[in-house]
Order: structure tokens, then C-alpha cells, then sequence
């Protein structure tokens, strides 16, 4: 539901964007199917290329089920930015807020009003 | 303006850093953009303590309550210059290294100081002159929303929608004319940007995100830093 549904295609640009089947012929039912399989393959490569450990087995299994989400959210950032490759980086195991929480920063705010502004400089040779 | 410029060739950037499980990334695109500056005004390259701003910095901005630099809760870059200028500088990454979290206590030496700030500005959000001061002054100091780099991993990012409220800091280092965009069979220009997330992330801990409509943000918060010709004690 995510806003895929809501990306306009502007068919009179010259961008003319593919259109690409998303799901296999076996329907969406063999589709689930692979993703999970798929999923907890990725899931145990992920934690061998990143030497990702957890102490209790429900801390495992709900890193899996996180990782799992984040298959699909990389597979809809894919679709929404088809110039870049999304996919397993080593925050796939985190949730959005806890990607937010631990690895941003930046205040989220504007500039400081006060802040000298940089003169313009020349841009034509 | 040349049409693509990148820093890395200019020997103005150092190495790709992590902040690990810390939110100081404004500590890191404010060092990287004052690494830089301090290249261009003494031709040495030295790499300063992220560190010190994290355990040190707590400058606030005086025109909004409570938007202070808080170690690994957020700060902003202006106001990280706006300390470095009012400590008197930065020191080495060596003599202050990271330790990635701000528990610790600030154990600033002005006598070890590398680098210090002579002024710091921000730039218009228009592409031209944010080019134009790349490369008069050096890497940039830019925030970013960062919604598609959580999954990103190559190519050059140009999402179909992406909200322009800024959660992230990073450091503008160069830009091209043409990134090679397969789905669109098209070529694109792009910033080059340096990330603090370690070389094990995007490409070689660098991203690429097109130019032309402030995706994400990226062209607006922009800012440049000169620095005072120090002699290192």
C-alpha cells in the first residue's frame, strides 16, 4: 500500500519507463513462497558477510522477521529509484527508527537564521 | 564550471570514516568539510577529531530553543563550526581518536589544536552556486534526508519521491555529468558524497544522488567553511 500505487508515471515525458513484470507466473502465492525461502537464504548470508550475532534465539528470530521486512522495503525503494541498486547493506536488520535513531543525526532543523550567507560567486567561466 | 569535479582527485579528502552506532554525523560532514579547508590553506591533509565536537561541542543555535549539539543525539553543522571558531580549533583524529559513543568527558588540548576556522557560511539552494563553492572552497558540509540510503548500494539515486526534511549529515565532495542511469537509458548528473557509515557501505562508503530538483533535500542545507592557517604545536 505503500506509495508505489501513487507513483505517476508521466507517459508524455521522453523518460519512457519500463514497465516490468513484478510477479512470476506462478502467481502471488509462488511469489510468497519465494520470498521466504529467498529471505532466510539472504538472511544467513547477511549474517556471514556482516558477522552479525544475537544473544538469544527471539532475538534471532525477530532480526529475521525484520530483515524480512526490509527485503520488501529495499524491493519498493528499488521500484520508486530505478537509477540506484537497493538491496542487503548492513542495515538491513534494523528497523527504520532504529536506522534513524543510531545512524543520523543531523537535528532536524533549519539553518541557523543567523548564519553569515556565502556571497555568489561567478558560474560562467 | 568545470563539468565534473571531484575532490578525492584534488588529495582533499580523507579516508571514509564510521560513526558507528551514534548519531553524530554532523560531527563528521563538519570535520570533513574543515578537513578540506584546511588543505586548500596549508596543502596538508590531516585528518581531525570527530571526537572532540561529540564530547565537547554543545553550541547551541541561538535563534531556535533547544537545538544545542548533543554528542550522539544530534547537532548541526553551523553550530559545530561556530564551536570550532570559538575553541580555537580542531585536533587530530590521532591525538583525539573516536570512540563512538559520548559518555566520556572532554578532554580537549588547545595546545594540540590542527586546524582552526576563520569564518564558515551557508550557501543558496541553487545548484550553480553550490558547485561554484565546492570548488572555490572545498568540500561541503550538506544535510540530507536519508530514507533511500538505509537500502542503498550503487548507482545514482534519484527517487520518484523523496520528503526533503533533513535527517542526516554528509560531506559534498565533487559532482559529474553523467551517471550511466540504466533503467531510464539515460545519463544523469549527480553529487558525489561522502558518507560516514565505513567503506563497507554504497559505493565504497560514497553515494551518489542526481542533481536538478533538491532531491531529498540535498541542496538545502549547504555549508562552507574556511580555515585559519595554523602551525601545529
Amino acid at each position: 500500500t505503500y506509495v508505489v500505487s501513487a507513483v505517476v508515471y508521466d507517459f508524455n515525458s521522453d523518460e519512457d519507463p519500463l514497465i516490468r513484470q513484478v510477479v512470476p507466473d506462478g502467481g502471488v502465492e509462488q511469489e510468497t513462497d519465494n520470498h521466504l525461502l529467498n529471505a532466510e537464504h539472504h538472511f544467513t548470508l547477511f549474517k556471514s558477510k556482516y558477522g552479525k550475532t544475537y544473544a538469544t534465539q527471539e532475538e534471532h528470530d525477530y532480526r529475521m522477521g525484520v530483515f524480512k521486512a526490509n527485503l520488501l522495503r529495499a524491493k519498493r525503494n528499488a521500484l520508486l529509484d530505478p537509477s540506484a541498486v537497493h538491496g542487503v547493506t548492513k542495515f538491513s536488520d534494523l528497523t527504520p527508527s532504529e536506522f534513524r535513531q543510531q545512524f543520523l543525526g543531523l537535528k532536524p532543523l533549519k539553518l541557523p537564521a543567523d548564519a553569515q550567507k556565502a556571497p555568489i560567486l561567478p558560474t560562467d567561466n | 564550471l568545470p563539468e565534473d569535479f571531484d575532490w578525492r582527485d584534488h588529495g582533499a579528502v580523507t579516508g571514509v570514516k564510521d560513526q558507528g552506532s551514534c548519531g553524530s554525523c554532523w560531527s563528521f560532514s563538519a570535520v570533513g568539510a574543515l578537513e578540506g579547508a584546511n588543505y586548500l590553506s596549508t596543502g596538508e591533509l590531516v585528518s581531525l577529531s570527530e571526537q572532540q565536537l561529540v564530547d565537547c561541542d554543545h553550541e547551541c543555535d541561538p535563534e531556535q530553543y533547544g537545538a544545542c549539539d548533543s554528542g550522539c543525539n544530534g547537532g548541526l553543522m553551523t553550530s559545530a563550526f561556530e564551536y570550532t571558531l570559538k575553541a580555537g580549533g580542531l585536533e587530530r583524529e590521532e591525538d583525539y581518536p573516536y570512540t563512538g559513543n559520548d559518555r566520556g568527558p572532554c578532554k580537549f588540548d588547545k595546545t594540540k589544536i590542527a586546524a582552526s576556522v576563520s569564518n564558515f557560511s551557508v550557501v543558496s539552494v541553487d545548484e550553480d552556486q553550490i558547485a561554484a563553492n565546492l570548488v572555490k572552497h572545498g568540500p561541503l558540509a550538506v544535510g540530507i534526508n536519508a530514507a533511500f540510503m538505509q537500502t542503498y548500494m550503487g548507482g545514482v539515486s534519484c527517487p520518484y519521491i523523496c520528503f526533503r526534511s533533513l535527517d542526516h549529515g554528509v560531506l559534498l565532495v565533487g559532482y559529474g555529468a553523467e551517471g550511466y542511469a540504466p533503467i531510464r537509458f539515460k545519463n544523469k548528473p549527480y553529487w558525489i558524497i561522502k558518507n560516514s557509515w565505513g567503506a563497507n557501505w554504497g559505493e565504497d562508503g560514497y553515494y551518489r544522488i542526481c542533481r536538478g530538483r533538491n532531491v531529498c533535500g540535498v541542496d538545502s542545507m549547504v555549508s562552507t567553511v574556511a580555515a585559519l592557517h595554523t602551525k601545529s604545536q
